[in-house]
């Protein structure tokens, strides 16, 4: 464990409870995608598959839990939640996810580590986690006003996987054997997607004005 | 192809 996975971990766990306050605070889940979410919950269910068969410590099973629970918990909220399920913007939130879902799986048949079942779900989890931020942010340029805790939820999303490529960047230099491309490529995939909305969280922050993505 | 370390990371 090295201080930038641990940064990339604490920030990516602090976006899922930045998430969940929102929902809880404002019992609202406007502006929040339904389909992100529910291609979070199928990333953390395809990667932690080894959650009950290798134990690599109590922090990894630990954040394993939190994450699959967390993810869960919020999908059954916009979904069956009485009160928050009314607030969902069901028809802005049109993105066709399951291109998303096919593309990676079809990825991870043609590149993985070993043909296995966890390691093709493995690697199916790492291309979806890449794109999974899309219908969010598509929603984001529709919705008009971005609330705070929603733009600060997509900003802590994206900023963990950037510590997570300084991560791989230490590991690879001190560690021999150490140079998992998949993630490399994905991750950075991932990050390039959330350019243009730091782009814009940065300008909101500066001119102190509501966060606004162009359509 | 890789080694065979399990995945350590989230």
């Amino acid at each position: 464990m090295n201080v930038f996975r641990f940064a990339g971990d604490m920030t990516h766990l602090f976006s899922v409870l930045v998430l969940l306050l929102k929902i809880y605070a404002t019992k609202s889940c406007s502006g929040i995608s339904l389909k992100t979410q529910e291609l979070y919950a199928l990333v953390f269910l395809t990667r932690y598959l080894d959650l009950l068969t290798d134990f690599i410590s109590l922090y990894n099973t630990v954040m394993k839990l939190v994450f699959i629970s967390s993810s869960l918990a919020i999908v059954w909220c916009m979904r069956a939640h009485p009160v928050v399920r009314r607030t969902y913007d069901k028809d802005q939130d049109t993105f066709r996810h399951y291109t998303l879902v096919a593309g990676s799986l079809v990825l991870a048949l043609l590149f993985h580590d070993r043909f296995t079942i966890r390691e093709v779900c493995w690697a199916f989890s790492i291309y979806l986690e890449a794109v999974a931020i899309l219908p969010q942010l598509v929603l984001l340029q529709r919705s008009r006003n971005v609330d705070n805790l929603t733009g600060q939820y997509v900003f802590f999303l994206g900023a963990y996987r950037a510590f997570y490529i300084l991560n791989w960047i230490y590991r690879y230099f001190t560690e021999q054997h150490f140079s998992r491309w998949i993630p490399w490529i994905a991750g950075l995939v991932q990050t390039g997607l959330y350019a243009d909305f730091f782009y814009y969280y940065y300008l909101s922050w500066k001119n102190n004005v509501k966060l606004q993505l162009p359509a | 192809t890789q080694p065979e370390e399990p995945h350590d990371e989230l």
